[in-house]
Parts: C-alpha cells; structure tokens; sequence
C-alpha cells in the first residue's frame, strides 16, 4: 500500500505542476489580450500621428496595425480558452486522486 | 423682495454654471493625467521600437519623450489641483446663497 500511495503522490505532484504552468500561461494570454485591446482603442482614434511616439502614422499603416493586432488577439483568445478547459481538465484529475 | 429673488436666483445660476464647466474640466484633466501615467509606464519599458506603432526608438528619442510627457503631466496635475480648490470654493458659494 506505501508504493501505492507513492504512486499517487507522485501523480498529484506531477497534476499540480501541470496545473501551476497552465496558470501561468493563462495568466500572460490574458495580460496580451487586456494590452492588445488598449493598443487597438488607441490606434483606432489616431489620426496623422502615434499617440505614443509621435511618429507620422498614415491610414494606411495603422490598418495594416490594427489587423495584425486583431488576429494576433484573436489567436491569443483562442489558445486562453484552450489552456482554460485544460485547467478545468487537471481540477478535475487533481480532485479525483 | 421679488427682485431680491431674482437676483439670488441669477447668481445661483451663474455658480452652477461655473461649477459645471469646472467640472468638465477636472475630468478631461484627469483623463489627461491618467493616460499621460499609462504612456509613461509604456515609455519607460520600450526598447528600441514603439510599442504601438512598431517603428524604431532610439533611447535619446524615448528619454525626450518621456521627459517631455512628464513635464505635461505635472502641468495637469498643478491646474487639477487649482481647480479642485475654485471647485470647493464655488461649492461653499453655492450652499450660502
Ligand atoms: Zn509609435
């Protein structure tokens, strides 16, 4: 029964990790999506210059930002709901040993 | 007496009025100040490119930035306090008509 219930810590330990590094990563996937969605407010009422730098900014480059912004944080959102159900995955594994 | 009124009521009008624009004016200062504080804190962790628009920032650029917004914003910060204290004042106006 020891090398039983050794086998089960070591399963636990191994869950907890895993859940501690999908954490994290949750945590990042969402501080990009909250940082994407302030750039593109900002760069959707420029006009002529970055807000930030100063820097001439023409439509057609801000478009260009805005798009690549949006996919990226769709993308980012896409993989935050993934990583979610996997977090809910391992709650569930951990409460079950 | 009906004149007296009329005058008290005109000038109540007037304090109003004043407290309003005052008013309108505290909050675009501290709409101000609060993205001036976001720009900074994005300022001071850039390197090399601009975080929003991508383009190249060199520091000598970025430090001019910085030290420009910075001194925009304690000029917010001065007038925000000035006109908190003409708003306290209208306010005293306004409850001993
Ligand atoms: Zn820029």
């Amino acid at each position: 029964i020891d090398w039983l219930l050794s086998k089960l810590e070591e399963q636990l330990e191994r869950s907890r990790k895993k859940r501690d590094e999908v954490l994290k990563e949750i945590n990042m996937l969402e501080q990009f999506i909250s940082d994407a969605s302030d750039k593109l407010d900002r760069l959707s009422v420029a006009r002529g210059a970055c807000p930030l730098c100063g820097r001439p900014l023409d439509d057609e480059h801000r478009v260009e930002l805005i798009k690549r912004l949006s996919r990226e944080k769709k993308e980012a959102e896409k993989r935050l709901e993934a990583r979610r159900d996997t977090l809910r995955r391992i709650e569930q594994e951990i409460s079950e040993l």
